[in-house]
C-alpha cells in the first residue's frame, strides 16, 4: 500500500485528511511564524460541524465570535491580510447582527485555503522537515 | 477570555483528524 506521506503530496485534502500530516504540516507552519492559517482553517470547518449538530445557539455565537476576534478583527494578522475585505466584513455582519449560520465562515476558509494550496503547501513539500520524515 | 480560548481550541480539535 501507499506510505501514508506520499499520499500527503497529492492534495493538500490528502495531507489534512491524516492526522499524521496535519502535525507535521502545522509543526511546519509553526517554524514558519503561521500556524494560525491552519488553525482558523479546522475552526472553520470545526464551526459548521457545530452549526450542522444543531443545538446550543449561545455557544455557536460565542464560537462565532471567538474566531472573529483571535483572527479576523486585528487586520494585520497573518489570517485578516489573506482575506478579502468584502469577506471580512459579511463575517463582521453576521456576528454584529447575531444572524449566525452554517455557511457564515466558507468563503474565508476558501480564500485561507487557497493560500495555503498556492503557497504553504508545495513550500512543505520540498521542505527539510517533509524531506526528512520521508 | 479563557474559556472563549478553549471553546475555540474545542472547536478545532473536533475538526482534526483522528488517528486511523
Amino acid at each position: 500500500p501507499t506510505p501514508p506521506y506520499l499520499k500527503w503530496a497529492e492534495s493538500l485534502h490528502s495531507l489534512l485528511d491524516d492526522q499524521d500530516g496535519t502535525h507535521l504540516f502545522r509543526t511546519f507552519l509553526k517554524q514558519e511564524d503561521c500556524a494560525d492559517l491552519l488553525d482558523f482553517w479546522f475552526a472553520c470547518s470545526g464551526f459548521r460541524k457545530l452549526e450542522a449538530s444543531g443545538g446550543n445557539e449561545e455557544k455557536k455565537l460565542k464560537l462565532a465570535k471567538a474566531i472573529y476576534r483571535k483572527y479576523i478583527l486585528d487586520n494585520n494578522s497573518i489570517v485578516s491580510r489573506q482575506i478579502k475585505a468584502a469577506t471580512k466584513s459579511f463575517i463582521r455582519d453576521c456576528v454584529v447582527r447575531v444572524h449566525i449560520e452554517p455557511a457564515m465562515l466558507d468563503q474565508a476558509q476558501t480564500e485561507i485555503q487557497a493560500m495555503l494550496e498556492e503557497n504553504t503547501y508545495p513550500v512543505f513539500l520540498k521542505s527539510d522537515l517533509y524531506l526528512e520524515y520521508t | 477570555i479563557d474559556s472563549e480560548d478553549d471553546l475555540l481550541q474545542e472547536c478545532i480539535s473536533s475538526a482534526m483528524p483522528k488517528k486511523k
